[in-house]
């Protein structure tokens, strides 16, 4: 059955679901069965794979709010052989008060998602930038943890806080399985002292957890997300490409 | 009193802290007296300005939580004459769920800071990359709105629904005197195809709302953060520092 990874980091725009997108591609292209999660009410894995959220029927929000809607109700092909989306729409920024309350709130997603296990070899959560009920949800339903990281001091600062509490919490308290696969360097600029220097940080206090694989800046990626498809297809031959074909078969070797 | 001004975009990393600071510290420059609160539990701009979250007694949490904290007693000097802070920490991220239930739950971050008006020319509410109960605060608790943004496409999808549906929504059921200042565009990049076009299709669709400055794409911003202090005092005669004081010109022509 399916491993299932969370891509999380509460900072924005470290490229949290332009790695949903491109790692999701680049496992489907070695022939993996994919299934992407947009958990994010903005909806970009959505519009990034070139549906428009206002056309949905249902969405991500009636997975954990309505009892009667299943995974398989909302599940959509995109245009990649072996990628398949649940999509989201802005509906879902509803979802999290709505929770609140309810009773095993954390394990929602987890339930709704388990049907869909045995038809796929791994499952991508894409979070919003946010520590709150729907995060806590995906990191429930997650054997693993991915980090995207923009090499910028903010990002660096809000690490510690969602590795040694909020990550640490779920494995202690609600899913002792969960791991972190790894941190991914993401947005690099080779030319700046300044990213040099974080991306240094990072490596001394989290070693190994770190990715070989770096990210570099590139305009190919805001270039794919208005065409609505990866880097994949958008351009197979780019270095952009090249960069997660390497950060899957680093995924898979760590596995 | 004080023109109160919301820095807003639900989309993550697009510059609200970094034009917060820096709009803060050159409306200073020019002699203006601004108090800054971050309403972020990233507390990204109390970092910024070489705070520590975890050093505080008291933060934003406690003002819109303890009907016992004032704006008094968080207040703090930054290293900047004439630039204040209102603190945040990780604790306000618990603030939404606890104010659901209030009564005038929008309201709240509005009545805390009105004793703070008289003594200020503005005051800028740095928000966290999302449009939940904290944001609506904001936006109720303010005279007018920027919008930074980044000119990348999944940005400006999310900016239809900022504008015709959250801030709409506010002027016409809470807040009728709240209005935009501007869309700023920040990150940009004039050397891709890409930003240029982004930023001709925002212009196209907002006209004159969108601010004429420009803030260019520079690694003088990130680097500032890490130090802790504002563009204006960190390199006070570069480009960067340069666009941010045409922005507060620009804002204050605009009043
Ligand atoms: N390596 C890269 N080089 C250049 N631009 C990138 C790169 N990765 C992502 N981007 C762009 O940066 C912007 C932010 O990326 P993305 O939306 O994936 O981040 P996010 O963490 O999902 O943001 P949010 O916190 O809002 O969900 C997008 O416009 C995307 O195209
Ligand atoms: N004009 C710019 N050029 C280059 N880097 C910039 C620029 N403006 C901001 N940055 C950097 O981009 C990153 C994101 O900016 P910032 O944190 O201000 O965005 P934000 O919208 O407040 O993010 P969040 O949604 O997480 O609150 C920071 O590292 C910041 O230093
Ligand atoms: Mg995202
Ligand atoms: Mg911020």
């Amino acid at each position: 059955p399916a491993r299932v990874i969370a891509i999380v980091n509460q900072k924005g725009g470290v490229g949290k679901t332009t790695t949903a997108i491109n790692l999701g591609a680049t496992l489907a292209e070695l022939g993996r069965k994919v299934l992407l999660v947009d958990f994010d009410p903005q909806a970009s894995l959505t519009i990034g794979l070139g549906i428009d959220p206002l056309a949905l029927d249902a969405s991500t929000y009636d997975l954990v709010i309505d009892p009667e809607t299943t995974a398989e109700d909302i599940r959509l092909k995109t245009s990649v052989a072996g990628l398949d989306l649940l999509p989201s729409d802005i509906s879902l920024s509803g979802a999290e008060i709505q929770l609140v309350t309810e009773v095993a709130r954390e394990t929602t997603l987890q339930r709704v998602l388990d049907p869909m296990r045995p038809e796929y070899d791994f499952i991508l959560i894409d979070c919003q930038p946010s520590l709150g009920l729907l995060t806590v949800n995906a990191l429930t339903a997650s054997d693993g943890v991915i980090i995207p990281l923009e090499c910028e001091y903010f990002a660096l600062r809000g690490l510690g806080f969602l590795v040694d509490k909020t990550i640490r919490t779920v494995q202690q308290r609600i899913n002792p399985k969960l791991r972190i696969e790894g941190i991914l360097a993401t947005m690099f600029d080779m030319r700046t002292l300044h990213a040099r220097e974080i991306l240094e940080e990072v490596v001394e206090r989290f070693g190994e957890t770190v990715f070989h694989t770096i990210i570099s800046r590139t305009v190919r990626f805001p270039e794919t997300n208005k065409l609505g498809e990866p880097i994949t297809t958008y351009a197979p031959s780019s270095l952009a490409a090249e960069a997660y074909r390497q950060l899957a078969r680093e995924l898979l070797a760590r596995l």
